[in-house]
């Protein structure tokens, strides 16, 4: 379980008009499943704060199913690729 | 760009409404979320171009090789970069030793700098692909400014990942973009609107409904139907066309008889020499001459040029084929396959002509019947204008969509194949920072700009207004009168499938007369239609959201087309025009209907006034044949006598439902 994975974590519409406390709110999240801050700054990857409200975050299963289990959390999913057409 | 805006007549040779009116889009940003920019190419030069628009939030990121302060001007007034999402799946660092990389806005691909120079790059004359296409690059929306969000990056073939697009999406929100451009695709199966795996449909959502035009290529996967990407109904999803130009190149064979091929060959001639096709004996000869499974030997092939036969479609035949000619001595190459619309030098000057089949076996024959055959091959040269007509190209995916066959996609075409624009000097075909790029992604950056002349235009137009301004003005025939065509096996007329409403028709867009309208709740409306449940849409939307008790039809979204994937007896549907025309304008219904169908509109006639800007009428389309049948195609056209609002409709009757015969 220790094979971490870039997730979306996407909470849908801002809950702050200030950003940075959009994006105190996903490390905050994170934190708590991942056990510290400090933990939560390593593995996040964005917050998005300006147009909607998410982050991406490299997790393991067992962090990403913790996440999707998270009241607030609406959907998670993994990261995909896109190519230049 | 040095023939595609004069094909649209959207030249600064002649008079131009959207062009002047516009102001050259000056004032308007566009957001174009690729592989970076060359920030010293001479079409990012900012002479001429006003101050930084006060609204811009956005700004310059340093990086290897960019220098915010040195590289950005007034013409690009924004430069980030997003890579972490590709970085966590891949780790770092970057892997880029198969091809050089930037970690900053710098694009070493290319791909980037093609496509926002292509949206609004300034004018740069004299430039040509080594003499070929010779004419003045620039962009559609010359005096708009850039913004450029580097998500894709130059490993695997050029990689974006959904994490990376969605942190440029909620950058471009905030820093205050007018239009965004996507040149960008996933694959087929599709994910739903509501996944956001598709990282473009989220975002997108949030941007258009922030106003934000959100334009995106339909993908290369055609000719084959169902193959369309970015089918979101508030995106602008855009295919590909050729256009009117050409570069015939000559092929003489040794009876004196001449056939042109296409080739961009720009090398010297290749005089008279001998003409092999690698013909081996036994049961199968033929099977020497496949382009991609050559196998040459030098003795034979040293000082000559080589005919091939390839069914494949991509210009990986010709690349194999080319490398085995050149590693054997040979001197020339002509490749016999159907056409792809997908022409590119050869590496090295190396002369790799490109004819049809039927064309090849006349050549083939001339082999067989000489004993010692010879072909002279001439440069190739520039030929424009009313002998080659445009055709929506091979490449270009087609609809329906395979999410939502109800919702025409693509919505639009426009020129995508052999654009010569600015790259990067790293790229390898590069000519003194120009190249000539063919794809889907050539496209959108066309309507991208055209996009932005209107924003500049009718600053309060939503992106459904554009769309439809756009749809209901495409061009159906050439300027020369000739309905335009779709490359395919075989080539047969285009229809709403093949380019939407059309090929893009800047002036037309300008003044559309009447608009289908739409905003969120029309989204909600078609997720409702779609079946999505309340908690997708809400995910979606990221508000509480509930679909009426009663599921709407799908056919009613608001769209600028008609599409009617499952026709049994009858069916009627509604849409909602707004006038943006003279106030006191009176429109009568035209009814071209489809094949197997009659069609009644009503009230057939729409009488605006300073009271009335919006009307809602009906649409009942009844099948007169009990069958299962493919697409039929027609059309509903409101006039006044100067405009003409024009839907483009599509029709399947099918009395069998669920029955799998996709087109």
């Amino acid at each position: 379980d220790s094979k971490t994975s870039v997730h979306i974590v996407y909470l849908g519409e801002r809950q702050h008009e200030d950003p940075q406390l959009v994006t105190d709110s996903h490390h905050d999240m994170l934190a708590r499943v991942v056990g510290s801050k400090k933990v939560a700054s390593k593995l996040m990857v964005y917050s998005y704060k300006h147009g909607f409200s998410g982050f991406a975050a490299k997790l393991t299963e067992s962090q990403a199913q913790r996440l999707a289990e998270h009241p607030g959390v609406i959907r998670l999913i993994p990261n995909s690729i896109h190519k230049l057409q | 760009t040095t023939r595609s805006w004069d094909y649209l007549d959207h030249s600064y040779h002649t008079p131009n409404i959207l062009l002047d009116k516009s102001n050259k889009g000056d004032g308007v940003i566009i957001g174009v979320i690729d592989t970076g920019i060359w920030p010293e190419s001479m079409a990012f030069n900012d002479e001429g171009i006003g101050p930084v628009p006060s609204r811009w939030k956005g700004g310059c990121e340093s990086g290897e090789q960019f220098n915010a302060t040195a590289h950005c001007n007034r013409k690009v007034i924004g430069a980030r970069w997003f890579v972490d999402g590709l970085l966590a799946e891949y780790g770092q660092p970057l892997n880029i030793s198969a091809n050089k990389e930037y970690l900053s806005p710098r694009d070493a691909h290319g791909h980037g700098t093609h496509t926002s120079s292509t949206a609004a790059g300034s004018y740069v004359r004299n430039i040509s692909y080594k003499g070929l296409g010779l004419g003045t690059v620039r962009g559609g929306a010359p005096s708009a400014r850039l913004a450029i969000y580097k998500v894709c990056w130059f490993v695997l073939g050029g990689q974006c990942t959904s994490a990376d697009i969605l942190k440029a999406f909620d950058e471009a929100i905030h820093d205050g973009v007018d239009v965004l451009s996507l040149s960008i695709g996933s694959g087929i199966p599709l994910f739903s609107d509501v996944d956001e795996r598709d990282g473009i449909a989220t975002g997108s959502f949030h941007a258009v409904a922030k106003g934000i035009t959100v334009v995106c290529a339909a993908a290369n996967d055609g000719p084959s139907s169902q193959t369309v990407q970015n089918t979101a109904p508030w995106i602008l999803t855009v295919g590909a066309s050729t256009m009117d130009r050409a570069f015939p190149t000559p092929v003489t064979l040794g009876n004196n008889k001449t056939i042109l091929g296409e080739a961009m060959y720009a090398g010297k001639e290749i005089g008279f020499t001998g003409l092999i096709y690698p013909e081996s004996k036994g049961l199968d000869p033929t099977s020497a001459g496949v382009c991609q499974e050559l196998s040459l030997n030098r003795s034979l092939v040293a000082g000559k040029v080589v005919l091939c036969f390839t069914s494949v479609a991509r210009r990986t035949a010709i690349s194999n084929a080319t490398s085995v000619v050149r590693a054997a001595g040979g001197v020339g190459l002509i490749v016999a396959k159907n056409p792809s619309d997908d022409l590119a030098p050869c590496s090295n000057d190396f002369p790799c002509v490109e004819v049809d089949y039927e064309v090849g076996t006349q050549i083939l024959f001339y082999i067989r019947s000489t004993r010692s055959p010879v072909v002279k091959l001439s440069p190739s040269k520039t030929q424009v204008g009313k002998l080659v007509s445009a055709k929506v190209a091979h490449f270009s995916s087609r609809g329906p969509s395979s999410i939502a066959p109800a919702i025409l996609k693509p919505d639009i075409a426009a020129p995508g194949v052999n654009i010569l624009a600015a790259t990067s000097p790293l790229a390898p075909l590069a000519d003194g920072g120009f190249v000539m790029f063919s794809g889907t992604s050539m496209a959108t950056p066309h309507v991208s700009g055209i996009v932005a002349l209107l924003k500049a235009l009718h600053p309060d137009w939503s992106p459904a207004t554009i769309k439809s301004a756009l749809v209901t003005t495409a061009l159906r025939n050439d300027d020369y009168g000739f309905p335009i065509f779709a490359e395919g096996s075989s080539r047969k007329l285009a229809d709403p499938f093949d380019f939407g409403g059309g090929i893009v028709n800047p002036n037309g867009a300008a003044d559309p007369g009447l608009v289908y309208d739409m905003g969120v709740a029309d989204y909600v409306h078609y997720l409702c239609a779609m079946g999505y449940t309340n908690t997708s849409i809400s995910q979606l939307t990221g508000q509480s959201m509930a679909c009426p008790s009663i599921q709407p039809s799908i056919l009613d979204v608001n769209l600028p087309s008609i599409t009617i994937p499952s026709l049994r007896n009858s069916t009627t549907l509604t849409r909602t025009v707004t006038n943006v025309g003279p106030v006191n304008s009176t429109y009568i219904a035209v009814i071209e209907p489809p094949v197997g169908t009659i069609m009644s509109v009503r009230p057939n006639v729409l009488a605006f006034d300073a009271q009335t800007k919006t009307i809602t009428f009906t649409v009942t389309v009844f099948s007169t044949h009990q069958i299962n049948a493919g697409y039929h195609f027609g059309s509903l056209t409101w006039t006044n006598g100067v405009h003409t609002v024009r839907s483009p409709i599509s029709v399947r009757i099918q009395f069998v439902e669920s029955y799998a015969d996709g087109n």
